[in-house]
């Protein structure tokens, strides 16, 4: 492992850490979008099927259990929990994820790397990965005042899709047949959905202004 | 061989 994909994995899990903060210190999901935090849940629970059939490390099974872990907490709070899941904002929250589930499922059925159930699952997380958050990006357009760990724990997120694309860069370079291109166009394309975002939040960390996007 | 080297990433 490089040190970009630790630091790639790193601020993936701190992005998560940073939005159960949010839920817990302020008691409230406002800007979160309940879909987003769906499909990332779907994303982990088709991809880390091989939780059963493929050892690869410690720390990969540990962080796919924690990943799976916190997306599901995340979902349970927003959903179940008597006093976040007032502060949801369901009427803004209005994007149809059936809309990039469905191609992205029919994508995978059609470009994939092996004919198996487990790959094209696999693969399906790939694509569903690079769009889930769509939904989170079309609720901050709608919400008036972004608070702080919301615009954090997007551009965190944002920052550990870059990151991985140093970690192919620097794979490609030294490992022999390092050949990933389903999984590096849809990480270019997921990583340039938030080219927008980190636009106007570098603009408001430099004009010392809160974050808002037109 | 390929397969596995996509998927030892998280």
């Amino acid at each position: 492992m490089n040190i970009f994909r630790l630091a790639a994995d790193m601020t993936h899990l701190i992005s998560i850490l940073v939005l159960l903060l949010k839920i817990h210190a302020t008691r409230s999901c406002r800007g979160i979008s309940l879909k987003t935090q769906d499909l990332y849940a779907l994303v982990f629970l088709f991809r880390y099927l091989d939780l059963f059939t493929r050892y690869i490390s410690l720390y990969n099974t540990v962080m796919k259990l924690v990943f799976l872990g916190t997306s599901f907490s995340i979902i349970y709070f927003m959903r179940f929990h008597r006093v976040v899941r007032n502060t949801y904002d369901k009427e803004q929250d209005t994007f149809r994820s059936i809309f990039i589930v469905v191609p992205c499922a029919v994508l995978a059925l059609l470009i994939n790397q092996e004919r198996s159930v487990l790959e094209i699952l696999w693969t399906f997380s790939i694509y569903l990965e690079a769009v889930a958050i769509l939904p989170q990006l079309v609720l901050l357009q709608r919400t008036q005042n972004i608070d702080n760990l919301t615009g954090n724990y997007v551009f965190l997120l944002g920052t550990y899709r870059g990151l991985y694309i140093l970690n192919w860069i620097y794979r490609y370079l030294t490992e022999p047949h390092y050949r990933q291109w389903i999984v590096w166009l849809s990480g270019v394309l997921q990583t340039g959905l938030y080219v927008d975002f980190f636009y106007y939040y570098f603009l408001a960390w430099r004009n010392n202004q809160k974050l808002s996007l037109p | 061989e390929q397969a596995v080297r996509a998927h030892d990433e998280l």
